[in-house]
């Protein structure tokens, strides 16, 4: 239960500054994510902030995620972007 | 820096704070928040006007919990405020559940933080230079408050540099240190004698270094500060004197050049075992330079010896292009052979050389136009020696006009 927790805790920090879709955040929406998008998701975090790029939701990451920031999201606009041709 | 893409038409902009906050008095929040937007008209022509009523460009509140925007404060810590960019409207909100605080290293910063959210309000993201003010993540508050170059950079693309003081007349637009009147006290006779140097830079923390031969002066908005020159080797251990050409990246660290080696240092601590060969840590970038700046036009390092230069992009493989070197001469200007470079953290680029220097125009790709022209005396623009001339100085400099077509012959980049 305290691992699940934390990865929903995580998910949620994600999704809200804009490493993964929105409708993570929706509790009435039952969001399946397959593996390789969650650690995506995790070494972007990572990158952008300066950490080791490991995509594993380590101490380094939590503790960094716990941390008082801007509420404005790190990647704008997910999920509206077009690839470039 | 990252911007969001979209910008203000004007440059003249008011703002009202609609909600004060509950725990602190309004006139020190006017203050604090006045101050915040100085921040960023500080290095543009952007001024901030507070109006009490009215329309306004950018309105700001302190709000708890759901505040109408879909986007609820979460109280004490975690999230501590969020601004809208231009292109909605650029208002800011800051979660009144915070301790907001004023010269204090208790509770949250509120200048800090309304600096940042105002970059938001101005059109900028998130960086992911983790000593700009527009990183994410709040650092604590910094009595010695000082712009990331960074977010100097960031600003200055969206608004252009400052051309203009605050209040009076103009400066001599857009030039190097403030100085108007440099001060005898500020003055080394031995380096006004001779105003040769060997390298120039800026520290991480914003400082400016100058180095000539085993010594080094800091300069400031006067001159020379007190108690230089000092030993290099004593300020950063294991670095020797006679350096060709020194420059602090965006990753903090400061880099030294001399013969076929280099340093990297960290502050003033070296950040491993150096010195080691150019040729390993600089692949394609010659020995024995003549200088090195990171160019604000685009972020990259530029190489620069006789009459050639070169562009270093540590993230392209191979980081120096094979059609380089070239010639100094696309530098509309520039002499051959000069003895330093420097980006200044008023975002321009200067060329040094036999004691004169040069104000280079990254939007007109040329070599500034002003009053007095260019080459100008280093002696007294930069170090202070009130008997050097104030005008412009004999140099080297070739004119060479030509037209710039479309594959500019610097950067990867559209004038």
């Amino acid at each position: 239960a305290p691992a699940f927790g934390e990865t929903n805790k995580a998910m949620m920090y994600l999704a809200q500054y804009g490493y993964l879709s929105p409708s993570v955040r929706n509790p009435s929406s039952g969001h399946i994510m397959d593996e390789s998008s969650w650690k995506k998701a995790i070494a972007e975090f990572q990158s952008f902030a300066g950490l080791n790029t490991t995509g594993e939701l380590d101490e380094e990451t939590k503790n960094l995620m716990s941390l008082p920031r801007c509420g404005v999201k790190d990647k704008v606009g997910f999920g509206e972007s077009r690839s470039k041709r | 820096y990252a911007l969001q893409g979209s910008r203000w038409r004007v440059k003249n902009l008011t703002y009202k704070i609609s909600k004060y906050p509950s725990r602190l008095n309004r006139d020190e929040v006017d203050t604090e928040l006045a101050k915040a937007f100085s921040v960023w008209s500080d290095y543009t022509d952007l001024t901030f006007t507070q109006k009490r009523s009215g329309q306004v460009h950018i309105e700001i509140r302190f709000e708890k919990g759901e505040h109408g925007d879909g986007d609820p404060f979460d109280g004490p810590g975690g999230t501590l405020a969020h601004a809208y960019f231009p292109v909605y409207g650029g208002d800011a909100h800051f979660d009144d559940a915070e301790m907001w605080s004023i010269n204090s290293l208790r509770g949250t910063n509120l200048f800090q933080v309304a600096a940042h959210e105002f970059g938001h309000s101005l059109g900028l993201s998130h960086s992911d230079v983790r000593t700009a003010l527009m990183a994410p993540f709040y650092r604590g508050y910094n009595k010695a408050f000082q712009l990331d170059q960074d977010d100097i950079q960031g600003i200055q693309a969206l608004y252009g540099h400052k051309t203009q003081l605050d209040v009076g007349g103009s400066f001599p637009s857009p030039s190097a240190p403030r100085i108007t009147t440099p001060q005898p006290s500020a003055e080394d006779p031995a380096l006004c004698a001779d105003p040769n140097i060997d390298t120039i830079f800026n520290s991480a923390d914003g400082a400016t270094f100058v180095f000539k031969g085993e010594h080094y002066w800091r300069l400031t908005e006067n001159g020379v500060a007190a108690g230089y020159p000092r030993l290099i080797s004593r300020s950063w251990p294991g670095l020797t004197g006679n350096i060709d050409a020194a420059f602090t990246y965006k990753n903090g660290k400061t880099y030294f050049f001399k013969g076929s080696k280099y340093w990297r240092y960290n502050g003033q601590k070296m950040d491993g075992q150096y010195p080691k060969e150019i040729s390993e840590g600089f692949t394609g970038i010659p020995d024995n330079l003549d200088a090195a700046l990171v160019w604000s036009g685009n972020g990259k390092i530029y190489f620069y010896k006789g009459s050639k230069f070169w562009r270093f992009d540590p993230a392209q493989r191979p980081p120096v292009k094979s059609t380089y070197p070239k010639p100094l001469s696309n530098w509309e200007g520039i002499p051959d052979n000069i003895d330093a470079a420097l980006q200044y953290t008023n975002g321009y680029t200067y060329f040094f050389k036999g004691g004169s220097y040069w104000r280079f125009n990254d939007r007109t790709f040329s070599v500034d136009t002003d009053n007095p022209a260019f080459p100008r005396s280093t002696g007294y623009w930069w170090l202070g020696c009130s008997s050097a001339p104030k005008g412009t100085v004999g140099g080297n400099a070739k004119y060479i006009h030509h037209d710039h077509d479309d594959d500019d012959e610097v950067g990867d980049i559209t004038f």
